[in-house]
């Protein structure tokens, strides 16, 4: 699975997300990616979300939303929502994998319970950062 | 921040030792071209959603992730794809699943949410709606690689089934997978 979350000159954020799903999947098989809210999800009063892992539990979770639902109701941070969701929700269901997003003000997350996901940024600066596994 | 944005390859069975160092160069240089590619488009003006599609073309054409070229195969051998995108200025999105000949999905996902009042379209109906709106369509085959086709083979093995339910035992619950695996 890949993603891209963005915060434009405008203000604006999107974010978008692309797979082929689980190996060896059958029944025609829909993962998270395409489920708006699950794998993808962005609102200017939020942040803009792009999930990967296993997609079962991004579903049931509704994950890109529940992030963007605790900032905007409970007024979490990025950082705080995405780690809430991904690191004690997710994990305790041992739903493996994780998310990147950015905020309207350009605050960026990555934060994955797995042992690594491929994963990068770049701002204004234009100094890219990117990395693959934990720490 | 004027502007930014972030991307992920994924998070499937990423661990250290997996990888050789020119292994790790090569994905490091082509999430590099990603960012590099949004980058671009954001700092002459462009809107976070052409950064999106085109960040994600970059990571789509490469073999390297599960995602167009190189992306994992079906039960039945094939590549069935999945894309989506939404724009937080004004809550609108479009998603596209089961797709086999769009050479680009998340560029299907666009026009969706551009181009129709619907939300998801699937399968046959998606891929005619790409034709109509002029994207590229490629044979099935495009998207297949030779690590694709290895891990297919080997995970229908007896062997490969066992270690699917081993990997799985090991990270997910037991009770709600059959017999399924994420290597992608």
């Amino acid at each position: 699975t890949v993603g891209c979350a963005a915060l434009d000159k405008h203000g604006n954020i999107a974010s978008g997300t692309s797979t082929g799903g689980m190996t060896n999947k059958k029944w025609g098989r829909v993962g998270d990616v395409p489920i708006i809210g699950a794998g993808t999800y962005a609102n200017n009063k939020t942040c803009a979300i792009s999930a990967t892992g296993h997609g079962e539990f991004f579903i049931r979770n509704v994950v890109a939303h529940d992030i963007s639902a605790l900032m905007e109701y409970k007024s979490l941070t990025l950082q705080q929502a995405a780690d809430e969701v991904v690191m004690k929700k997710l994990m305790g269901q041992k739903g493996s994998g994780g998310v990147i997003g950015i905020d309207k003000y350009g605050n960026i997350v990555m934060s994955f319970n797995s042992d690594g996901m491929f994963r990068g940024y770049i701002t204004d600066k234009g100094e890219p950062f990117t990395a693959m596994y934990k720490n | 921040v004027e502007f930014g944005l972030v991307i992920h390859g994924g998070a499937g069975n990423i661990y250290k030792g997996r990888y050789s160092e020119d292994e790790e160069k090569e994905y490091r240089l082509k999430l590099e071209e990603a960012l590099q590619a949004g980058y671009t488009i954001l700092k002459n003006g462009g809107t976070s959603p052409e950064a999106v599609e085109k960040v994600i073309h970059v990571l789509e054409d490469s073999p390297l992730f599960n995602a167009g070229k190189g992306a994992v195969m079906t039960s039945e051998e094939t590549v069935e794809l999945d894309a989506a995108i939404m724009d937080g200025s004004n809550l609108n999105a479009g998603t596209c699943a089961g797709i086999k000949h769009v050479k680009n999905p998340i560029s299907l996902a666009k026009a969706i949410m551009e181009k129709s009042p619907h939300v998801m379209l699937i399968g046959e109906g998606a891929e005619k709606f790409a034709e109509e709106s002029g994207l590229e369509m490629v044979a099935n085959e495009y998207f297949f690689t030779e690590k694709r086709k290895q891990e297919i083979k080997i995970i229908k093995t007896k062997e490969g089934e066992e270690n699917l339910k081993v990997y799985r035992d090991k990270s997910f619950q037991d009770d709600m997978y059959p017999v399924d695996g994420k290597f992608g």
